[in-house]
């Protein structure tokens, strides 16, 4: 059975959806078969692929509410191993129309065990809040793992975030584990990403990638090709960083 | 009576926080008499005046619940006639809360409305989402001012930010407008910053403020040392591109 990944921070802009993607394409260079869902109402992950966010058959929203399976709701998409599961804007009403079940945290562990799939890992890309959306990415992974950016105010949630996951781990998902931290847009030009990383592998030590991933303009660009940055330019050092990271995220198991 | 502004965008990082913050600071330097209302259960404005997240006496939470009047809830910072509304956890149980409400939006208008006060303007910086405490902020004020990052995925989420705001204004708050787009982490190593604006201003055109806010580390530092870039390096390019901004705001009228 696949092992479900959630990348979470409720601090925006930190590099969830950039790893989320780039993980996930390094992943199926490595001939991983990798599903990945775009959770996040902007479908940020969906746009770098290059996918319409607003096709209203094939999405996210329609495989979590139980209108499609999942056979029917993924987009193969031009990487071989890679299948997404695209967002749409109907996915920011969730809150209302699951609030008059019982179980509203449940809804994507339950359509994921209803479904038999052949992935080898599936990445759930969540939204910079901890609602219902994100809490129904906690509780059906086995593992989250954190986007830390190299900035002060970045390190600032994390402590919030913790005290989110062990409230999930204990109420809803025992089996949810910290896959580990990535610090991302590193920046060699000043002190303050080597400051940041510096207090991050302090208080987290092995659980922090030794990969860092470098703030690299060829990963801002990626993006508006509609492509992940190991396709818009796999030489560039976001992208080899992306590389590395998959390969340490395979050896640690 | 105060002009009551909410610096909003869905999308992460663009800089919400960072403009809120350091455009009061510039207004109070120029004597206007400031409120900033920190209205994210994250805290980053709180924390980069060198707040206290957590102090539960004080703070919007209690004011937003109408357990303390404005006057008993704000905190006097080191800049004169500069007022903060800190931040709290317990913000991010606000939905739960006022779910049972019959009208859970109109919380922060109707207490602003009761409070009595002779602040020129009011910011309210407002988290990544639009669920409650966003829409509570929207309903509030009389404008709204709209960060964008000068990278390609800020660019996609405006058009449903837009999309918000006319709704808001028809069923909630006839009188918000937008008050204009600030460009933010302008970089100018690559074309990305620039083609960004190019399209920016060629949509919204007028609105788009003439001052570009450039990436400059000296305002990601400032944070860490719990003061607005103004009071941390006024002498940067950072803090500078704020001044000017302030300066385009007062004439803006
Ligand atoms: N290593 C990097 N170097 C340069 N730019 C980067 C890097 N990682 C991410 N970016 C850019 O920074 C911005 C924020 O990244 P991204 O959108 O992945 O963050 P996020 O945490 O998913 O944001 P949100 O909180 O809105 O979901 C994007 O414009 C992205 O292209
Ligand atoms: N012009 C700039 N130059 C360099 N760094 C900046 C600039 N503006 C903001 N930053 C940094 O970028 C990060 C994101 O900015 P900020 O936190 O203000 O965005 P935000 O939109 O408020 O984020 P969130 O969506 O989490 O509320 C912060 O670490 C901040 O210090
Ligand atoms: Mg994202
Ligand atoms: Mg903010």
């Amino acid at each position: 059975t696949p092992k479900i990944i959630a990348i979470s921070n409720q601090k925006g802009g930190v590099g969830k959806t950039t790893t989320t993607v780039n993980l996930a394409t390094a992943l199926a260079a490595f001939e991983k078969k990798v599903l990945l869902i775009d959770l996040d109402p902007q479908g940020n992950a969906t746009i770098s692929f290059g996918l319409d966010r607003n096709k209203d058959d094939k999405n996210t929203y329609q495989f979590l509410i139980g209108e499609k399976t999942l056979e029917e709701s993924v987009i193969k998409t031009d990487i071989p191993t890679l299948d997404v599961l695209a967002s749409s804007l109907d996915l920011s009403g969730i809150s209302m129309e699951f609030n008059s079940l019982k179980k509203p945290q449940f809804q994507l562990q339950q359509a994921l065990l209803k479904s038999a799939s052949s992935y080898d890992y599936i990445f759930i890309d969540c939204p910079p809040t901890v609602g219902l959306l994100t809490v129904n990415a906690l509780v059906a992974a086995d593992n989250i793992l954190i986007p830390i950016q190299c900035e002060y105010l970045s390190l600032e949630g994390v402590v919030d975030l913790l005290k989110t996951v062990e409230r999930i781990h204990c109420n809803f998902n025992p089996k949810l584990e910290i896959n580990g931290f990535v610090l991302t847009m590193f920046d060699t030009r000043s002190n303050l990403s080597s400051s940041v990383e510096e207090d991050v592998r302090s208080v987290f030590g092995k659980k922090v990638y030794q990969t860092v991933i470098p703030r690299n303009i060829r990963i801002a660009e990626a993006p508006s090709h509609g492509k992940p940055v190991l396709l818009y330019d796999w030489r560039s050092k976001g992208a080899q960083s992306y590389i590395n990271l998959a390969s340490e995220f395979i050896k640690r198991g």
